[in-house]
């Protein structure tokens, strides 16, 4: 089985409150991870 | 254990595999043929023309395993394999069997929420395990979003037009994927309610000064400003009501319940394809990611972020294995399952979650949606006479079939969830 996630999240460098540096991944391809690990910051 | 294996005295039972075979056969003979009864009473007529058409079933390109596997009827499989699982392990065979299983599919049997395994009666309800509490901390960074489930980040990702690339460069369209874009029914069947002066229309150009009044003019706003940001923001424009800055404070804190829902109700997605909700001015953009979970992974799955579900669409497509070798095969293959899409918003737009099922797993529960039926020979049936309406109707069919969640109050349009929150899960068969 396999969940997907699509969503909108800031751009890098989108001058926006709360953005700063825009989305940015904490994960690599192939990692292995536990459900409440983070896969990506905004 | 000599003494109990010499003196106990052993009484043997027949175990009646066959028979439930046989009984669980005639139950769904009895179950067609009084559907069958219904129908014709109903529509009042038999024959060809009253039986819903089979959907066509795509075959997809790919190598020879491939093209074996789209003959096969992966879906009747799935289920059969969904009911071996569910007949109950004699008493003392489901440890070793289960540290059997842990030991092939390397599951962690201390994370296990029941100290003694061997209240788990079958091998499906082991499988929709629950963990001990805390096992599963959660990431304490709020803007942090989560990963739902235990698995393997097998793709992520930007994206760039309509494409989502697969692994090893194959793509699909997110069109494919989620279903058209298209506005949510509430706001399509019913004259809007006038939006709150206060959000402001945040393109350049555009004043954001009038009461939107009309489907039309929403649909025109709507189409100009769609980021809850830039709802809650007005962008670099300042607040003009405390309601507004009350909302934005809200928003801005993840641990306040409500909200991203609560200035939702003016928002929808409108016509247009999914690509462009990635915003003009390249404030946001359309990001993905792809968790697989393998057979001896924790399968209930969570929510990787507060946000709210508006709407579900149940895709009853086929059920291939998702394996990473027939993902990097076959293109297209999420598009190709049945899967269930729940689309809505998050503090940052859209936001969607798709979990996507699998021949060995084939059934998705949506804890807050018990109508949802998955891998069920009613709801193929149901898309095949759906199917064969719109092809009656002239029209293409869809593909899906959608709900909208409704939420006791009027403002939150949906059902709102937090982040960590237990949504659902993926069961054998």
């Amino acid at each position: 089985s396999t969940i997907v996630l699509v969503f909108e999240a800031p751009a890098a460098g989108a001058n926006h409150p709360g953005a700063k540096g825009g989305f940015s991944w904490a994960v690599e391809k192939g990692q292995k991870v536990k459900m409440g690990q983070a896969l990506g910051y905004v | 254990l000599r003494g109990a294996l010499k003196d106990t005295k052993v009484k043997w039972y027949p175990i009646p595999v066959g028979l439930g075979i046989g009984f669980l056969g005639l139950v769904q003979f009895y179950k067609t043929q009084s559907r069958e009864k219904e129908r014709i009473e109903r529509e009042g007529f038999e024959g060809e023309e009253g039986r819903p058409k089979k959907r066509p079933r795509i075959r997809p390109e790919g190598p020879w395993q491939v093209r074996v596997m789209s003959t096969l009827p992966l879906k009747a499989m799935s289920r059969l394999w969904g009911k071996f699982n569910e007949l109950t392990i004699p008493y003392y065979l489901r440890v070793p069997g289960f540290k059997l299983y842990a030991y092939i599919f390397g599951v962690n049997l201390d994370e296990v929420s029941e100290p003694d395994i061997r209240v788990y009666p079958n091998l499906s309800a082991f499988f929709y395990r629950t963990l001990k509490p805390g096992v599963r901390p959660l990431d304490p960074n709020p803007n942090a979003l989560l990963s739902p489930a235990d698995g393997r980040v097998l793709q992520f990702g930007k994206i760039e037009g309509n494409d989502i690339e697969q692994v090893k460069g194959m793509t699909y369209t997110i069109d494919a994927l989620l279903g058209k874009n298209t506005p949510t029914p509430s706001l399509s069947d019913k004259q809007p309610e006038p939006v709150n002066q206060s959000y402001k229309p945040t393109a350049p150009g555009h004043s954001g000064e009038e009461l939107v009044s009309s489907e039309e003019e929403f649909a025109r706003v709507n189409g100009i400003s769609y980021t809850l940001p830039n709802l809650l923001s007005g962008g670099d424009e300042s607040h003009d009501s405390p309601k507004q800055q009350k909302l934005e404070d809200q928003a801005a804190d993840p641990s306040s319940p409500g909200a991203v829902s609560e200035v939702r109700a003016d928002l929808a997605l409108g016509e247009k394809p999914w690509y462009a909700l990635i915003s003009p001015d390249n404030r946001t953009a359309l990001y993905y990611a792809v968790v697989y979970l393998a057979p001896g992974d924790y399968h209930r799955f969570h929510s990787p972020a507060n946000w709210v579900v508006e709407r579900r669409r149940h895709f009853a497509g086929e059920l291939y294995s998702v394996s990473p070798y027939l993902q990097r095969t076959l293109p297209g293959l999420f598009t190709l399952n049945e899967r269930v899409v729940l689309l809505g918003r998050w503090r940052w737009g859209f936001f969607s979650f798709v979990p996507v099922g699998a021949t060995n797993v084939g059934s998705i529960a949506i804890n807050f949606d018990k109508e949802l039926r998955t891998n069920s020979l009613l709801t193929d049936t149901a898309a095949d006479r759906a199917a064969d309406e719109a092809a009656a109707r002239g029209e293409p069919y869809a593909g899906f079939a959608e709900a909208t969640y409704t939420a006791a109050s009027a403002v939150l349009g949906g059902h709102a969830l937090r982040r960590g929150d237990e949504m659902g899960g993926f069961k054998l068969g």
